[in-house]
């Protein structure tokens, strides 16, 4: 974040001064801002990687972020600080991070974790909602991260735990990290409804098989996200998302990070979950 | 780690309103 934040100031000095920088120009001004190892092609990728073009405008081409990345930047940080302004505010992060043996608690990749869960037995995934004021974490360990679970998860345990009007921090990519279910001819006419109904299509139960598995058919499935943002939203709460170029401002890291050193600490040489006492106990710790 | 959290989001928020200001002259060439 350190370096994003530099970027953006050395972007800054360069508009004010009417001039459209190159990557390199920007990579020079940041060193004089902050000290980074990186070379000038890695310092290039990472601003790509941040967002960053060359837009062709009629005086030349000028460096700059995409819009669309400063937009989404702005109305999250807008909502969260206001929210911070509150007195006592209710602020929550919902993260999953895969828990196996090599202990570095990523995040699961963007596409499905479905097919990293199936491959190894000793793998699951960590859901959990953690409150920044209260300090408390609730979560599930599941080997099958699909809408379903999801949804069950926030429905069983997120609602009861949420106060009142709180505002729910999630990662951008989220929804995309959990699986769907694709429905066939072969599953049940019960399934086929469960799934219309949970998804808002209008239908009766009184409508043959073939009827309900042609509206599930014609139902774009790329505008279904995992609807927990409208289960969340229906019962008063705000859920916000937090964009990826902004992941390190989610305190969930800090807690990773403790669980981390935590059991470097009790077993540098070979650290494994059997041998500290679970990471579920260490999460209580907390 | 929460405060230092908050300072970010604060220092970005109040550098974007900068960046606004300073690429619109820049756009405005």
């Amino acid at each position: 974040m350190e370096l994003q934040i530099a970027i953006l100031k050395s972007m800054n000095i360069f508009y004010r001064e009417g001039i459209s920088p190159s990557f390199n120009d920007v990579y020079e001004s940041v060193k004089d801002i902050i000290p980074t190892e990186l070379t000038s092609a890695q310092f290039e990728n990472n601003m790509i990687v941040l967002g960053y073009i060359y837009k062709k405008m009629p005086f030349g081409r000028l460096l700059m972020e995409k819009p669309e990345i400063t937009f989404q930047r702005f109305f999250y940080l807008q909502t969260i600080i206001e929210t911070r302004k509150k007195n006592k505010p209710n602020i929550y992060y919902i993260d999953q991070r895969i828990i196996d043996n090599s202990l570095r608690f990523q995040k699961p990749p963007s596409q499905s974790v479905e097919a990293l869960l199936q491959s190894t037995n000793d793998t699951s995934v960590f859901l959990y909602i953690v409150s920044t004021t209260t300090r408390q974490v609730n979560g599930i360990f599941t080997n099958v991260l699909d809408h379903a679970n999801v949804n069950k998860w926030i429905n069983d345990v997120v609602l009861d735990a949420l106060k009142p009007k709180s505002v729910v921090v999630v990662d951008s990519n989220f929804g995309h990290t959990i699986s769907r279910k694709e429905l066939t001819m072969y599953d049940t006419k019960a399934d086929i409804l469960k799934w219309l109904k949970e998804n808002s299509i209008p239908c009766t139960s009184n409508m043959r098989k073939a009827e309900l598995f042609e509206l599930y058919k014609k139902t774009p499935k790329k505008d279904l996200n995992c609807n927990f943002s409208s289960i969340l939203e229906a019962h008063g709460h705000r859920v916000i998302y937090l964009p990826t170029t902004l992941e390190d401002l989610n305190p969930t890291n800090f807690l990773w990070n403790f669980i981390r050193n935590k059991l470097q600490s009790q077993d540098p040489d070979k650290p494994r979950l059997t041998n500290c006492g679970g990471v579920t106990n260490l999460i209580c710790e907390l | 780690g929460l405060y230092k959290i908050k300072q970010m989001e604060k220092e970005l928020f109040k550098l974007d309103a900068e960046i606004e200001e300073s690429l619109d002259n820049v756009l405005r060439m």
